[in-house]
């Protein structure tokens, strides 16, 4: 089993806390993990891509690199294995630190578009060769985009993001920290940002049916699919809620905010499409319809 | 009495709300306010002001304006009479939407600093006639910028900002929405960001205090400097508290934040300053200081 997990947000909108929070487990930080750097510059159409290092200066790229309004996004992929349920999951996490961050942030989903892109003509080499019997998908199963919680409209760069991508890996829209937004808000918040998705055309990845699920999972896979943007909170730290519990969660002042709770934000609807009901559906989807159309256009050309 | 007050912030980060919780009146829903916009191009140096509507298309001019990347930054300036302990205070808020909207934010803060100058200018206008008896004193006395709480630094946008106004205006930093924050991340945060402003050479309004002081004023007007930037939560919704209190705030399915209440938020702290304790020293900083700063150097040209 492996998950290709593209995530992309602007600095500081909880993107690597939600990745340790879907898979409890502080990939960042695992000695274990395998880890590259790319640096890309998107400021011309021939973008260099050039191997940097093995990604341990994450946490030195910031802040001072975007300090220096470096225009520079850089492709960072690390992966780990994750153990779901006893079975092995080799999780591929492909970050894009840099992304949003600049004052002038023209055409910044460009490098993201290209690693997509390169990640089908690896897999289009290695579908062309003879022996085909060691096949690497490292193909983008799924794409995270994470949606600053102003609870207006989505920004222009969002949705030049949102077009740029969505016929080349499944998108999946998400409010980032949705614990800044009353119930009131979110919902609202989420009829307008689908409304702008649906006005530009975007599609979204949509959980499938099948003739033989019954009329619970009918609702279910739905359900799933109604919530999204899934307005999420995402947190690693361990705290007392109202019950006395030790949860995953928040503790404010005011209140403990619930990652697992299903009435405090969507987090468990995120976490059941990406992992435990869809992730087969994600890779399904990458391999027979948007991989196979990319293929077909760059044949015809 | 006349308080004119600029406020900056990329749209979505509460300004409107928080301008209102200042007052405790919806400022912007005012009939009896008097408006004008002012449409400016930032795009050459030649910024064109163009006198527009009576600021009616506020609510129009998001979101489809900046969906199209408008590159344009809008002036808008709002004046109303605010009763505050039976004194009446002219306040005229000048609000900035288009800053730092788009997807290239180059010079967004250009039109700003324009405006600035341009009401110094119309003070030393009236300075230099014959008739001075009735000048109007139209100069930014504040400038309240809102940060957006990521919880990391502040962006590079936002120090070309502080950069640009220090030295014209009093220079307020706020952590915006701080509700999305623990306790632990706006220490930290407020640490970066103070590092970040004082290696960069920003100078914030800093309350006087005066020979006659007594202790207790002393230790009040540094704790109002030392609270800064001011994390502060806004609302004018009223919602019950734990104490079954009525009290301005936000409601969550986890708890209840309220905005006057000092463990909550810094908002109690940033409504002294503004209002209660500095407005006359801020008046005279921009007169005695801020403005004489600007006239020699104007004169020496
Ligand atoms: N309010 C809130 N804060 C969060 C959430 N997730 C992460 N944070 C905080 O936001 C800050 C930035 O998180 P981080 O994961 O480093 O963001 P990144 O820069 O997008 O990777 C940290 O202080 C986190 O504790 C969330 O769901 N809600
Ligand atoms: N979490 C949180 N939300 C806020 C706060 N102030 C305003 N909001 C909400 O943020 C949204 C945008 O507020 P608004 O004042 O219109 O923002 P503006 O675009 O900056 O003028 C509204 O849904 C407000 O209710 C705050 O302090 N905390």
């Amino acid at each position: 089993f492996n998950l290709n997990l593209l995530v992309v947000s602007e600095k500081g909108m909880g993107k690597s806390t939600l990745v340790n929070t879907l898979f409890n487990k502080n990939i960042y930080k695992d000695e274990n993990a395998v880890r590259s750097t790319l640096s890309t510059s998107k400021v011309n159409d021939n973008i260099e891509i050039k191997l940097e290092d093995n990604g341990e200066n994450r946490a030195a790229a910031y802040p001072e690199e975007s300090a220096e309004s470096n225009n520079d996004i850089k492709i960072e992929v690390i992966s780990t294995i994750i153990e779901e349920n006893g079975v092995a999951l080799k999780l591929t996490v492909v970050d894009t630190p840099g992304y949003g961050d600049a004052i002038d942030n023209t055409n910044c989903w460009e490098p993201i578009v290209k690693e997509i892109n390169s990640r089908f003509d690896q897999y289009l080499d290695q579908e062309n060769r003879i022996n085909r019997s060691n096949i690497e998908d490292n193909r983008i199963h799924a794409c995270l985009y994470l949606i600053e919680p102003t609870a207006h409209f989505l920004k222009p760069l969002d949705l030049q993001f949102c077009l740029a991508v969505h016929e080349k890996c499944n998108l999946i829209p998400i409010i980032a920290k949705s614990d800044i937004l009353t119930d009131e808000e979110i919902t609202s918040f989420k009829a307008r940002i689908l409304n702008q998705l649906t006005e530009a055309g975007v599609q979204l990845f949509r959980p499938p049916t099948y003739q033989f699920d019954d009329s619970e999972t009918i609702n279910l896979t739905n359900e799933l699919y109604n919530k999204m943007p899934y307005a999420v909170v995402g947190s690693t730290n361990l705290v007392t809620n109202a019950e006395g519990k030790q949860v995953r969660g928040r503790a404010y002042p005011w209140g403990v905010i619930e990652v697992d709770n299903a009435q405090h934000n969507d987090f468990v609807y995120l976490r059941d499409l990406l992992i435990r009901q869809c992730l087969e559906e994600l890779r399904e989807k990458t391999d027979n319809v948007l991989y196979e159309s990319y293929r077909s256009q760059k044949l015809i050309k």
